[in-house]
Protein backbone atom coordinates (compact mmCIF):
# COMPACT_ATOMS: atom_id res chain seq x y z
CA UNK A 1 0.00 0.00 0.00
CA UNK A 2 1.44 3.71 -1.23
CA UNK A 3 -0.43 6.21 0.78
CA UNK A 4 1.24 10.35 0.18
CA UNK A 5 -0.82 13.37 1.65
CA UNK A 6 0.20 16.98 1.02
CA UNK A 7 -2.25 19.48 2.48
CA UNK A 8 -0.57 21.58 -0.55
CA UNK A 9 -1.33 20.29 -3.58
CA UNK A 10 -0.70 23.55 -5.48
CA UNK A 11 2.82 22.52 -4.34
CA UNK A 12 2.38 19.31 -6.96
CA UNK A 13 0.47 21.44 -9.10
CA UNK A 14 3.83 23.80 -9.28
CA UNK A 15 6.17 20.64 -9.78
CA UNK A 16 4.33 19.11 -12.19
CA UNK A 17 4.07 22.50 -14.66
CA UNK A 18 7.73 22.35 -13.51
CA UNK A 19 8.38 19.13 -15.58
CA UNK A 20 5.63 18.37 -18.08
CA UNK A 21 7.09 20.54 -21.06
CA UNK A 22 10.12 18.83 -20.87
CA UNK A 23 8.98 15.21 -20.32
CA UNK A 24 6.12 13.23 -21.71
CA UNK A 25 6.46 10.42 -19.62
CA UNK A 26 8.23 9.58 -16.26
CA UNK A 27 8.14 7.24 -13.70
CA UNK A 28 7.49 8.19 -9.92
CA UNK A 29 9.65 5.60 -7.44
CA UNK A 30 8.31 5.46 -4.66
CA UNK A 31 9.94 4.18 -1.50
CA UNK A 32 10.07 4.69 2.34
CA UNK A 33 12.17 6.93 2.18
CA UNK A 34 10.38 9.05 -0.14
CA UNK A 35 9.59 10.14 -3.83
CA UNK A 36 12.33 10.13 -6.41
CA UNK A 37 11.88 10.37 -10.55
CA UNK A 38 14.54 10.34 -12.92
CA UNK A 39 14.20 10.96 -16.64
CA UNK A 40 15.70 12.50 -19.98
CA UNK A 41 13.74 14.68 -22.17
CA UNK A 42 12.76 13.14 -25.63
CA UNK A 43 16.42 14.22 -27.19
CA UNK A 44 18.10 13.53 -24.34
CA UNK A 45 19.85 17.13 -24.13
CA UNK A 46 18.46 16.88 -20.54
CA UNK A 47 18.03 15.43 -17.31
CA UNK A 48 15.10 15.81 -14.72
CA UNK A 49 15.59 14.58 -10.94
CA UNK A 50 12.94 15.35 -8.62
CA UNK A 51 13.25 13.97 -4.95
CA UNK A 52 10.65 14.45 -2.62
CA UNK A 53 11.44 12.81 1.18
CA UNK A 54 8.55 11.34 2.99
CA UNK A 55 9.02 13.52 6.03
CA UNK A 56 7.60 16.46 3.94
CA UNK A 57 4.36 14.85 3.18
CA UNK A 58 1.53 15.65 5.74
CA UNK A 59 1.31 11.85 6.05
CA UNK A 60 3.30 8.83 4.36
CA UNK A 61 3.30 5.02 4.01
CA UNK A 62 5.13 3.14 1.53
CA UNK A 63 4.95 -0.32 2.70
CA UNK A 64 6.92 -2.02 -0.27
CA UNK A 65 8.51 0.12 -2.61
CA UNK A 66 6.73 1.10 -6.34
CA UNK A 67 7.66 2.52 -9.49
CA UNK A 68 4.48 4.48 -11.33
CA UNK A 69 4.70 5.45 -14.92
CA UNK A 70 2.90 8.07 -15.95
CA UNK A 71 1.83 10.29 -18.69
CA UNK A 72 2.25 13.55 -17.91
CA UNK A 73 -0.34 15.14 -19.82
CA UNK A 74 -2.84 12.89 -18.57
CA UNK A 75 -1.12 13.55 -14.84
CA UNK A 76 -1.95 17.13 -15.33
CA UNK A 77 -5.72 16.88 -16.53
CA UNK A 78 -5.99 15.07 -13.00
CA UNK A 79 -4.23 18.06 -10.76
CA UNK A 80 -6.21 20.66 -13.09
CA UNK A 81 -9.18 19.34 -11.38
CA UNK A 82 -7.67 20.39 -7.95
CA UNK A 83 -8.37 23.86 -6.14
CA UNK A 84 -5.50 25.84 -5.37
CA UNK A 85 -6.19 25.56 -1.46
CA UNK A 86 -7.07 21.24 -1.57
CA UNK A 87 -5.35 18.52 -0.04
CA UNK A 88 -4.24 15.81 -2.67
CA UNK A 89 -4.14 11.68 -1.10
CA UNK A 90 -2.31 9.62 -3.62
CA UNK A 91 -3.12 6.02 -3.47
CA UNK A 92 -2.14 2.93 -5.28
CA UNK A 93 -2.52 -0.58 -4.32
CA UNK A 94 1.04 -3.12 -4.82
CA UNK A 95 1.26 -4.11 -7.89
CA UNK A 96 -1.89 -1.66 -8.89
CA UNK A 97 -1.78 -0.54 -12.37
CA UNK A 98 -4.02 2.53 -11.56
CA UNK A 99 -3.08 5.97 -8.74
CA UNK A 100 -5.60 7.20 -7.08
CA UNK A 101 -6.07 10.95 -6.76
CA UNK A 102 -8.23 12.61 -4.12
CA UNK A 103 -9.04 16.36 -3.53
CA UNK A 104 -10.13 17.55 -0.45
CA UNK A 105 -11.28 20.90 -0.35
CA UNK A 106 -9.98 23.32 3.20
CA UNK A 107 -13.60 22.68 4.53
CA UNK A 108 -14.37 19.15 3.02
CA UNK A 109 -17.89 20.30 1.66
CA UNK A 110 -15.98 18.87 -1.60
CA UNK A 111 -13.78 15.50 -2.33
CA UNK A 112 -13.37 14.59 -5.78
CA UNK A 113 -11.31 11.31 -6.76
CA UNK A 114 -9.72 10.83 -10.14
CA UNK A 115 -8.26 7.50 -10.55
CA UNK A 116 -5.51 7.37 -13.55
CA UNK A 117 -3.62 4.31 -15.18
CA UNK A 118 -0.39 3.80 -14.88
CA UNK A 119 2.15 3.19 -17.77
CA UNK A 120 4.91 0.34 -17.96
CA UNK A 121 8.19 2.50 -19.04
CA UNK A 122 10.89 1.16 -19.88
CA UNK A 123 12.99 3.29 -17.82
CA UNK A 124 16.72 3.79 -17.49
CA UNK A 125 18.48 5.82 -14.64
CA UNK A 126 21.57 7.22 -15.34
CA UNK A 127 24.32 7.54 -12.47
CA UNK A 128 25.16 11.07 -11.77
CA UNK A 129 29.25 11.26 -10.81
CA UNK A 130 30.19 13.24 -7.89
CA UNK A 131 31.61 16.84 -9.40
CA UNK A 132 33.78 19.47 -7.76
CA UNK A 133 32.12 22.59 -9.39
CA UNK A 134 34.07 25.61 -10.67
CA UNK A 135 31.47 27.82 -9.67
CA UNK A 136 28.20 27.85 -8.03
CA UNK A 137 25.74 30.55 -8.14
CA UNK A 138 23.23 31.11 -6.34
CA UNK A 139 20.46 33.88 -7.55
CA UNK A 140 16.88 35.12 -6.96
CA UNK A 141 14.74 32.47 -9.46
CA UNK A 142 13.23 35.25 -11.10
CA UNK A 143 15.73 37.03 -12.52
CA UNK A 144 17.19 33.75 -13.28
CA UNK A 145 13.89 33.47 -15.55
CA UNK A 146 14.05 37.06 -16.77
CA UNK A 147 17.47 36.60 -18.32
CA UNK A 148 16.69 33.67 -20.41
CA UNK A 149 13.55 35.12 -21.25
CA UNK A 150 15.14 38.32 -22.77
CA UNK A 151 18.47 36.76 -24.26
CA UNK A 152 16.44 34.21 -25.51
CA UNK A 153 14.71 36.82 -28.08
CA UNK A 154 18.38 36.77 -29.63
CA UNK A 155 19.93 33.63 -30.31
CA UNK A 156 19.13 30.23 -29.47
CA UNK A 157 22.43 29.92 -26.97
CA UNK A 158 23.53 31.95 -24.10
CA UNK A 159 26.79 31.75 -22.58
CA UNK A 160 27.46 31.43 -19.08
CA UNK A 161 30.81 33.19 -17.49
CA UNK A 162 31.34 33.02 -14.16
CA UNK A 163 34.44 35.13 -12.52
CA UNK A 164 34.88 35.89 -9.21
CA UNK A 165 33.40 39.33 -10.16
CA UNK A 166 29.89 38.29 -11.06
CA UNK A 167 28.16 36.26 -13.64
CA UNK A 168 27.70 37.16 -16.88
CA UNK A 169 24.84 36.06 -19.32
CA UNK A 170 25.48 36.54 -23.26
CA UNK A 171 24.02 35.66 -26.66
CA UNK A 172 24.40 36.71 -30.31
CA UNK A 173 22.13 36.35 -33.52
CA UNK A 174 21.65 37.75 -36.87
CA UNK A 175 20.37 41.16 -35.28
CA UNK A 176 22.91 41.65 -32.23
CA UNK A 177 24.27 40.73 -28.95
CA UNK A 178 23.22 40.78 -26.00
CA UNK A 179 24.92 40.67 -22.30
CA UNK A 180 23.54 40.92 -19.17
CA UNK A 181 26.19 41.09 -15.83
CA UNK A 182 25.21 40.43 -12.56
CA UNK A 183 27.72 41.19 -9.58
CA UNK A 184 27.53 39.40 -5.86
CA UNK A 185 25.79 41.24 -3.92
CA UNK A 186 26.54 42.35 -0.34
CA UNK A 187 22.88 42.52 0.62
CA UNK A 188 22.86 39.95 3.89
CA UNK A 189 19.83 41.26 5.14
CA UNK A 190 17.79 39.22 2.15
CA UNK A 191 18.87 36.38 0.95
CA UNK A 192 16.02 35.83 -1.01
CA UNK A 193 17.27 39.08 -3.18
CA UNK A 194 21.00 38.09 -3.27
CA UNK A 195 23.54 36.97 -5.95
CA UNK A 196 26.05 34.30 -3.97
CA UNK A 197 29.17 33.45 -6.22
CA UNK A 198 31.45 30.40 -4.91
CA UNK A 199 34.23 30.47 -7.32
CA UNK A 200 37.02 28.08 -6.98
CA UNK A 201 38.35 28.81 -11.05
CA UNK A 202 36.55 30.47 -13.63
CA UNK A 203 34.30 29.12 -16.26
CA UNK A 204 32.50 30.17 -19.61
CA UNK A 205 29.90 27.45 -21.30
CA UNK A 206 27.63 27.35 -23.89
CA UNK A 207 23.80 26.41 -23.33
CA UNK A 208 20.76 25.88 -25.80
CA UNK A 209 18.02 28.64 -24.92
CA UNK A 210 15.24 26.33 -25.15
CA UNK A 211 15.64 23.99 -22.25
CA UNK A 212 17.07 27.40 -19.69
CA UNK A 213 13.84 28.41 -20.93
CA UNK A 214 11.89 25.16 -20.15
CA UNK A 215 13.79 24.57 -16.47
CA UNK A 216 12.70 28.18 -15.07
CA UNK A 217 8.97 26.66 -15.47
CA UNK A 218 10.22 26.15 -12.10
CA UNK A 219 10.27 29.18 -10.84
CA UNK A 220 6.94 29.39 -8.77
CA UNK A 221 8.54 26.46 -7.04
CA UNK A 222 11.74 28.43 -5.10
CA UNK A 223 12.51 32.26 -4.71
CA UNK A 224 16.81 31.13 -5.57
CA UNK A 225 17.79 28.91 -8.05
CA UNK A 226 21.18 27.47 -7.85
CA UNK A 227 23.71 26.94 -10.87
CA UNK A 228 26.63 24.81 -10.88
CA UNK A 229 29.06 24.74 -13.48
CA UNK A 230 32.37 23.37 -14.48
CA UNK A 231 33.95 22.91 -17.48
CA UNK A 232 32.94 20.42 -19.93
CA UNK A 233 30.40 18.74 -17.74
CA UNK A 234 26.66 19.72 -17.93
CA UNK A 235 25.01 22.75 -15.39
CA UNK A 236 22.87 22.00 -12.90
CA UNK A 237 20.04 24.08 -12.46
CA UNK A 238 18.59 23.53 -8.95
CA UNK A 239 15.51 24.39 -7.25
CA UNK A 240 14.67 23.39 -3.42
CA UNK A 241 10.97 22.55 -2.53
CA UNK A 242 10.43 23.79 0.68
CA UNK A 243 10.50 21.49 3.29
CA UNK A 244 9.78 18.93 0.53
CA UNK A 245 12.86 18.36 -1.45
CA UNK A 246 14.36 19.38 -4.59
CA UNK A 247 14.04 19.58 -8.19
CA UNK A 248 17.40 19.10 -10.58
CA UNK A 249 17.50 19.98 -14.27
CA UNK A 250 21.16 18.66 -15.59
CA UNK A 251 21.63 20.08 -18.85
CA UNK A 252 24.69 19.14 -21.39
CA UNK A 253 26.60 21.75 -22.81
CA UNK A 254 27.50 22.67 -26.58
CA UNK A 255 31.06 22.18 -27.08
CA UNK A 256 33.40 23.14 -30.27
CA UNK A 257 33.41 20.00 -32.60
CA UNK B 1 31.34 25.86 -34.33
CA UNK B 2 29.31 24.50 -31.58
CA UNK B 3 28.10 21.38 -31.49
CA UNK B 4 24.92 20.18 -28.64
CA UNK B 5 25.89 17.21 -26.81
CA UNK B 6 23.76 14.56 -25.73
CA UNK B 7 23.68 14.26 -21.68
CA UNK B 8 24.34 10.33 -21.97
CA UNK B 9 27.86 10.86 -23.42
CA UNK B 10 28.29 12.80 -19.84
CA UNK B 11 26.41 10.28 -17.60
CA UNK B 12 26.41 6.48 -18.08
CA UNK B 13 23.48 3.85 -17.07
CA UNK B 14 23.58 2.56 -13.62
Amino acid sequence: MFEARLVNSATFKKILDAIKDLLDQASFDCSESGIQLQAMDNSHVSLVSLNLKSDGFDKYRCDRSLTMGMNLASLSKVFRCSGSDDTVTIKAQDDADTVTFMFESKKQEKISDYEMKLMNLDQEHLGIPETEFSCIIKMPSAEFARIVRDLSQFGESIVISCTKEGVKFSTQGDIGTGNVKLAQTNNFDKEEESVIIDMQEPVSLTFACQYLNLFTKATPLSNQVTLSMCDNVPLVVEYQIPDLGHLCYYLAPKIEE
Amino acid sequence: KLSQKSITSFFKPN
